[in-house]
């Protein structure tokens, strides 16, 4: 179990940094255990330093920087133990263009092993998208869900 | 293929029968603010067995009948169930698709089924656990807490790696 | 100061209720004493309720109602008590489309009394502003501002 | 008008000078995800005295000071200042126009001025309270912060009712 959860532990991190990486077109980010020598009773903390940048504490990271991290993080895991499915709630809020642009994208490369769900205001994830449904609010506080094509939805 | 299907009745925004066919891939939900998008991810997590209301925004877990409107009575139940299809055997089931009903009664009675089966919440968890849809699974993401994880204490953390491995 | 604390409860309220209904097209709020009898020494809770549905708890709200909400709640307030100027940081973030135009809108109407410093990713938000500045990020980690105009910006 | 102009030097990203010119109305700052807006939005809090490190994303306040790059060194002090317009006489001082600058050195030492002159942090303090920019001043709304009035215990809601009362 302790082997186990090593391996689990070094595969992931390795993901997760190649994710992060990946997402912010350099730096560099791990997991690291608080305490090593206690195995799987150990913490785990998360390192992430984006490009140009040195070394801070999470904290100072901005908010659309924040969601690129975790998302890194989702991914890793998903990576690594896929889950069948995977609901995303406006994950892509605090992102800008080119980070929404990146998340589409690696949401699109994951959908082998794993479908998503994901609930957006973002016409850049909408176009990531399979199939499409619009929630609207009608009389009586009675929501009405309609199959949407991309095509439906106005440019902003 | 895993999510085929969601049936929605009477469950916060959705007094009549609603239902969502899933396509392999990604599936987006759009709409204005307000319109019951987020209710649709809290009605996944209600079937999937969640017992805290407050990850589906309830103050209590009655709060998911739906409440009515200016001129539509409260609904008498909320049902969810959610089709998946196990051909490929990720379920430990013997059956290709399963069917997981959740029904709360107004009068506070809640019934789990399985393909038709009254079962236990146990026998929900157990399903799903193996799975990784199980309690404080990373595969739901609700609004605002997209980088929930990074607040996480440490043991925390250590939790969800644990759970992948 | 019980009579003004009171007098001040009321009329900040009362502008609440009112831009609340402004910006979601009908509904009712209103901001409500726990404990009246003990006046100055009592909390304050909010009651909201979009049109149409019935009134529940404030948890149920969605994330674009509860950012309309804190910001009718925080422009009865700037009406009441004018602050000088006023920063805000992405509170546009989960608002819809016709939410962020309302939200352009309400903020224009308080310029007589109140300069807004407003950061923002929404192009609409951006249309109302005065001033636009630009940042980005250069090497080193150091930021570099820009003075910007609208016409600057290419549309998505 | 109340609001003239800042200047920032060697606060978090910004190493060089900085300066943003302020007009009546709306003033929007734009850019991409971590090019240093928020930074912008905590040198305004933090110039005007907020002494919890929290608020402005800080682990410490030393964590304030650009903490260098990949070849540049980093800060030796952080500066904000402020120019505010009172030709309307809104801030209890007889200049037309208020400078209010701090200062943090990397040895931890403080400075603040009120128009080159040095003061205290209690000076700073007393200017913004009648302002209604002081500590808790629901003038500024931090990133994510926005639903916080929401979730306010009732006592901190009075208060912040208080405060404008
Ligand atoms: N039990 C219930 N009965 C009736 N209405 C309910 C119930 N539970 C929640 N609601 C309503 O659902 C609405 C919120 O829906 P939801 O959170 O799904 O919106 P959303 O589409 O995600 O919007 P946003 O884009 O702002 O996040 C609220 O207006 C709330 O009053
Ligand atoms: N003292 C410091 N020295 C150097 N860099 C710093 C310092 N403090 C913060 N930063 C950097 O500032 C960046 C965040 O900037 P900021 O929060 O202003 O971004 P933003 O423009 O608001 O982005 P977003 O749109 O994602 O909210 C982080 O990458 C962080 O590393
Ligand atoms: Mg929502
Ligand atoms: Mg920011």
């Amino acid at each position: 179990v302790q082997t186990q959860f090593r391996d689990a532990f070094n595969r992931i991190s390795a993901g997760f940094a190649e994710a992060f990486t990946r997402f912010f077109g350099g730096g560099a980010a791990q997991l690291v255990l608080t305490a090593p020598e206690r195995g799987i009773e150990s913490g785990i903390e998360i390192s992430a330093r984006p490009p140009g940048k040195r070394q801070q504490s999470l904290a100072l990271l901005s908010g659309g920087e924040r969601s690129m991290t975790a998302v890194a993080l989702l991914f890793a895991l998903l990576q690594f133990n896929p889950a069948p499915f995977c609901v995303l709630d406006e994950v892509d809020a605090a992102m800008d263009e080119a980070n929404v642009t990146r998340f589409g994208q690696a949401l699109s490369d994951l959908t082998g092993q794993t479908q998503f769900v994901v609930v957006t205001h973002n016409r850049v994830t909408m176009e990531a998208a399979g199939t499409l449904y619009g929630v609207s609010m009608g009389k009586d506080g009675a929501s009405s869900v309609l199959s949407l094509r991309l095509a439906d939805i106005p440019e902003t | 293929m895993y999510l085929k299907r969601l049936e929605i009745q009477g469950f916060k925004t959705f007094p009549s029968r609603t239902v969502l066919e899933f396509g392999p891939g990604i599936t987006a939900i759009i709409g204005p603010n307000g319109s019951g998008k987020s209710n649709v991810a809290d009605a996944i997590r209600w079937v999937l067995g969640e017992q805290s209301p407050r990850l589906m925004r309830l103050r209590r877990m009655e709060d998911a009948l739906y409440a009515g409107g200016s001129r539509r009575p409260p609904s008498g139940f909320a049902e969810v169930t959610i089709w998946l299809d196990n051909t490929g055997g990720w379920l430990p089931l013997a059956f290709s698709e399963v069917a997981v009903t959740r029904r709360l009664h107004r009068s506070g009675d809640t019934d789990y089924l399985i393909n038709r089966q009254r079962v236990r919440l146990r026998d929900v968890n157990e399903l799903f656990l193996k799975a990784r849809l199980g309690q404080n699974s990373y595969a739901i993401m609700g609004q605002g807490l997209v980088d929930q994880v990074l607040s996480l204490r440490p043991e925390e953390r250590r939790a969800l790696i644990e759970e992948a491995a």
